[in-house]
């Protein structure tokens, strides 16, 4: 439920902030 | 005349050891994260940089999807404030991500990561910015009303003088309460980079 998180554990989830996909190239 | 102007500029790389020393990577980490570099730094342009466009196309394997979050992690990797990172840019900012490096050090890159205007201060309108960025790039609707209650709720918690904005001392006890907040700020990779990119034993410097 989106609500029940605070607004930084909601952005923390973006793809943009997952630098773990730079090891895939 | 004119069709072959596509040498390539080799850019030497810093000095393996020098960056060592200053960062929790082994001298072969080093070697080994600038075979990553060279990976990402020749995706669109051979020229020993990586742009704003190849860093992009390195996380989302699209160089059009243009994202806030990439774009800010770009901005403060590019501390020279060039347009591009080079190799010591590189190492020195994924040295933030590594598992060993101080908390302290992963709140300081987070909150400037957060602070999208640089003025010092975690506001209302960026974090409803970065709320929208979020939901764009998802695809999932909110209403506003909800929005707004998210980022009611979260000022009430981590804003406790309730002027409208978060300052370091604030985003400090908040992360501190909300540890999860920093696990975008470590990448267990980091702590063995020589066994993902193992080719840097055919340059390296160090001896057996």
């Amino acid at each position: 439920q989106p609500t029940s998180m605070n607004a930084f554990e909601l952005i923390s989830m973006s793809k943009g902030l997952n630098l773990e996909n730079l090891f895939d190239t | 005349m004119g069709c072959f102007h596509s040498k390539v500029r080799e850019i030497p790389m810093e000095d393996p050891f020098a960056l060592a020393s200053e960062t929790a990577f082994s001298v072969s980490d080093v070697e080994a994260l600038y075979e990553l570099f060279k990976n990402i730094s020749r995706s669109v342009t051979d020229d020993g940089l990586i742009s704003k466009e190849e860093f992009q196309l390195a996380i989302f394997n699209n160089k059009k999807k243009e994202n806030l979050f990439t774009s800010r992690i770009f901005d403060l990797f590019d501390v020279k404030k060039k347009g591009v990172i080079d190799f010591g840019d590189f190492v020195r900012a994924l040295n933030v991500f590594h598992p060993s490096a101080p908390m302290e050090v992963k709140i300081e890159f987070s909150f400037k990561l957060y602070d999208l205007d640089n003025t010092g201060f975690i506001e209302r309108h960026e974090v409803k910015q970065m709320i929208n960025a979020l939901l764009c790039e998802a695809e999932i609707k909110l209403s506003e009303e909800t929005i707004e209650t998210i980022i009611n709720k979260t000022f009430m918690d981590a804003d406790p003088n309730q002027d409208g904005k978060i300052d370091k001392y604030e985003w400090k006890n908040f992360v501190y309460e909300n540890p999860s907040l920093l696990k975008v700020m470590t990448l267990p990779y980091l702590r063995d980079v020589t066994t993902a990119f193992p080719s840097f034993v055919f340059h390296s410097k160090v001896e057996d």
